[in-house]
């Protein structure tokens, strides 16, 4: 049977049996996609495959890029202005040459309780690495700032779109260096506003998750809409 | 869906089989998510030339069909999905990526004779 499972997990597009030691969670969005597809089937409905209404962009392919960075820790985070630093990395390699980004957005769940009601003001500032550094040795030097912008409260998950991005590292592998976030002190800070500094910096620490939703589309499958006339 | 029963008679017709594919009986739980497994359907069932035109035909296997009767060394026309229909599949990859995805043809819809 090993053999007939390899031929059929290529003909899914997937080079060998995966065998991940723990589920990640999964986005409401995806099972309500999966979900709506399903009733769609069960009820016969004709779908569209090629365009997910629920995210308003053409693409038969979602992946929810995990990501591989790594925080960057200050031990005197009194002496600086960062609250955390971390570099984020999303491994594109498994998008097909032929695919084709339709959407690509970064999601930033910061959390629901690591935001202290009286904590300080934070702001984050996400930017594009663009010079070789050392993992784990430096912390980057930010090139391209992306995003700079207050943590609101309560966080929820902020999203930005990263779509010129990620067709730049997919036409560029190598250029693919990651992201750097960080988020800073607003605040004058007073001796009563430190502890709650080093509590909501350590909690963020903790609860922060970072995504990358990207969608493309394989001309092969489904057709890119005509351009239209000026 | 509702399957429509042939009578006794018309078992051995070709027509559409329920067949429930189980992932865990693959192994596959431990990395698709959703759905737990889908209905692929089969076709099975004999094309005689004289129901060749009831039983949703192609033109050539009417033809295949006729020809069989006169050489048997023609073969019979075959019972085969008609009309298929995609599914979508959640899973993880070893990346701890999230992945949906959609594959063309997984559902078998309707048979016929081809």
């Amino acid at each position: 049977f090993q053999f007939q499972e390899d031929a059929f997990l290529r003909f899914l597009g997937l080079d060998k049996t995966p065998s991940p030691l723990k589920l990640q969670p999964v986005p409401y969005i995806l099972k309500k996609i999966v979900q709506d597809r399903e009733a769609a089937a069960a009820n016969e409905v004709t779908q569209d495959l090629c365009y997910l209404k629920e995210l308003g962009v053409r693409g038969n392919l979602i992946r929810l890029l995990a990501d591989h960075g790594f925080y960057f820790y200050s031990p005197k985070i009194s002496q600086d202005k960062f609250c955390l630093q971390k570099a984020l990395y999303f491994n594109l390699s498994a998008v097909h040459e032929k695919e084709q980004f339709t959407m690509a957005q970064l999601g930033l769940d910061l959390g629901p309780s690591s935001y202290f009601h009286l904590g300080p003001d934070l702001e984050l500032s996400l930017s594009v690495v663009q010079e070789p550094y050392r993992w784990g040795r430096s912390t980057p030097k930010p090139g391209r700032i992306l995003a700079l912008q207050s943590v609101p409260r309560p966080q929820g998950t902020l999203r930005f779109n990263l779509l010129d991005v990620a067709q730049h590292w997919k036409n560029n592998p190598q250029k693919n260096l990651g992201l750097l976030l960080e988020i800073l002190v607003k605040d004058d800070r007073d001796s009563g506003l430190h502890v709650a500094l080093e509590d909501t910096c350590a909690g963020l620490r903790r609860s922060l998750h970072a995504s990358l939703l990207v969608v493309t589309l394989d001309p092969q499958q489904c057709h890119l809409p005509p351009r239209q006339r000026r | 869906a509702a399957i429509p029963v042939p009578s006794p008679s018309c078992r051995s017709l070709c027509h559409r089989h329920q067949l429930f594919i189980h992932f865990r009986d693959l192994g596959w739980h431990k990395w698709i998510i959703a759905p737990k497994g889908f209905m692929a359907n089969y076709c099975h069932g004999d094309c005689p030339f004289s129901l060749t035109t009831s039983l949703n035909s192609s033109s050539y296997a009417f033809m295949q069909a006729l020809m069989h009767t006169v050489d048997p060394q023609v073969p019979q026309a075959v019972c085969i999905p008609t009309k298929l229909s995609p599914i979508s599949m959640l899973y993880q990859d070893n990346d701890d990526n999230v992945i949906l995805r959609h594959y063309e043809d997984m559902v078998v819809d309707e048979c016929g004779c081809g």
